[in-house]
């Protein structure tokens, strides 16, 4: 039991360092045992350092410095046990548009072993889509599926910024 | 393994019969603020098995049925399916299609079905344990909630790594 | 001391109800005592009721009406007692384009008498400042200011999206 | 009144000395992710007095020096002026316009000044009081903190509401 752990540990401390490099495009992380004597009841410290700057402290770390790193660690996650769905909901709303670019790459390359459902307003990551569902209210109250394309949905939700 | 589709009447807000067709790679769930996008993921958590009224963002688990608008009364029921391809055997059940479904009444009773079969809301649970699906912080992240696991103390990070021992 | 808090509260009830219904373009908003015997101690509910919808507990609003919620409430707030100036740190994450609008606006509005500092990546908000200043780390892991022009800005990060 | 300006060197990831301008409207800050647009925000609350540490995203005072980065070495100290147009008199300074300047050492050793006066720190907390500047959620609202008025409990919410009375 410990030893599984001791081995899923170390499995999952190897694919986040090479997830963390990649997504950051640069830089290093670690995960560390607070207490590697006592493996049933140990925490796990998280060491990130964005490409560039020292490690410190993760409360230092900005929004979207933070959300890649949490995102980097459930892509290692994934490598070690793939699950056959993930749901992320608008997990991607800190990110700048380099990190976008960085993490729809990481999810297309995903994709082949794990399904996706993503809910954004990101445009970036719904041109990374297969296929794109729109939600809308026409009746107060009430949701509704609609398909849409991406040409459509710009369209439309420019219209409706300017049309007001 | 792979979603197929999710059906849902009455859940949330979505008062009217909807059905979400699933590919095998990304879907994309887009729309306003407030048009239902979270629920379709409350959805998929609550028909797997969730207990908890708080996961769903309610105080109650009566808050999942939908409960009016201005223009709809509320309704007695709500009910979601999710139906999986299961070719591959990934969950231990002689089917090449799985369908999950969980229906709840204003009463609080609930009932629970695997393709069209009565169950308890236990064999669906047990059904997905070590899957890793629909656990929090590995198949699913909430809105809002990618920042937990950072956070969080460094000893309540284990669920995730314990999920893959 | 009870009786200042009594009128502040009125006042600000009666202007969250205005501004609620203002920045979601309908609906309705309510601020309630929750022991209006103990004015020394009581809390503060707060009642949404997006437009078309029926009113219901907090939680179950979305992320999106939420954080428009409480962005009324803080304009309520500065309705009654203004503040010189306003830092406002990304505020603007979780909006729709159509929200977002409506945000804007009423920021140009209240700018008359209140200075904002707004962080934002969102590209409506930077259309409606009067400066914009942009921040980067030429330099790893050293901040530097420069100044900058939207169609630049935007023209950068099309360029960093589409060069990776 | 308004801020005219606000000058830094050494904090955070502001190594070099650093001066924005504001103008009375809006001013908007930009930049890709980790540059630093936050870290400005917690300058102004550092200048204005704020003395915990984890309102700074730091574990103790001394994390707001720079602590060095790949090109650089850590320095031995930092200091944050706010410059404010004050002819109003909003603040009760007989000035037309008033400068806060807040130094600290790797020491722990601080020196405040207004108009470049020696002061302590009390005398810049007590200028701020009951004026509503720099305070979370009312004057100031943090990156991802938009959300805690809401979820608070109803009685943490008296904070603004005892603001305005
Ligand atoms: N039982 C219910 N009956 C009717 N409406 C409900 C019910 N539960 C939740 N809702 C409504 O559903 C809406 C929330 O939907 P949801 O959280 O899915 O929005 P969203 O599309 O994710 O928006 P955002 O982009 O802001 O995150 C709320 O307005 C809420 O009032
Ligand atoms: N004392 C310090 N010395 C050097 N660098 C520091 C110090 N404190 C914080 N930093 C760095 O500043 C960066 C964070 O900056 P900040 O939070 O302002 O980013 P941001 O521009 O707001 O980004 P985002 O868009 O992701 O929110 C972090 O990478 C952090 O490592
Ligand atoms: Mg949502
Ligand atoms: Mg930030």
């Amino acid at each position: 039991m410990a030893r599984r752990f001791a081995e899923g540990f170390e499995a999952i401390r190897h694919e986040f360092s090479d997830v963390f490099t990649e997504m950051f495009g640069g830089g290093e992380a670690d995960l560390r045992l607070t207490d590697p004597d006592n493996l049933l009841e140990t925490g796990i410290e998280i060491i990130a350092q964005p490409p560039g700057k020292k490690p410190q402290h993760l409360n230092l770390l900005s929004g979207g410095e933070r959300a890649l790193t949490a995102i980097a660690l459930l892509f290692a996650v994934l490598r070690i046990k793939p699950v056959p769905f993930c749901v992320l909901d608008e997990v991607d709303a800190a990110l700048d548009e380099a990190n976008l670019t960085r993490l729809t790459r990481f999810l297309r390359e995903f994709s082949k072993k794990t399904q996706f459902i993503i809910i954004t307003h990101r445009k970036q990551t719904m041109e990374g889509a297969d296929v794109m569902y729109g939600i809308t209210m026409e009746e107060s109250g009430v949701s509704k599926l609609v398909s849409v394309k991406l040409e459509d949905y710009e369209q439309k939700t420019a219209s409706v910024a300017a049309g007001e | 393994m792979h979603l197929k589709r999710l059906e849902m009447i009455g859940f949330k807000s979505f008062a009217d019969r909807t059905e979400l067709g699933f590919v095998p790679g990304i879907t994309a769930v887009v729309g306003p603020n407030g048009s239902g996008k979270s629920n379709v993921t409350d959805g998929i958590r609550w028909v797997l098995g969730e207990q908890s009224a708080k996961s769903l963002r309610g105080s109650k688990m009566e808050d999942v049925i939908f409960n009016g608008s201005e223009s709809r009364k509320p309704v007695g029921y709500c009910e979601v399916s999710l139906t999986l391809d299961n070719t591959d055997q990934h969950l231990k059940l002689d089917y090449s299609e799985v369908r999950i479904t969980r229906r709840v009444y204003r009463s609080g009773e609930g009932q629970y079905f695997i393709n069209n079969q009565p169950c308890r809301l236990k064999d669906i649970t047990e059904l997905f344990m070590d899957t890793g699906i629909g656990k929090e912080a590995y198949s699913m992240i909430g809105q809002g909630r990618i920042d937990d696991i950072l956070s969080g103390k460094s000893e309540d990070r284990r669920a995730i790594f314990e999920e893959v021992a």
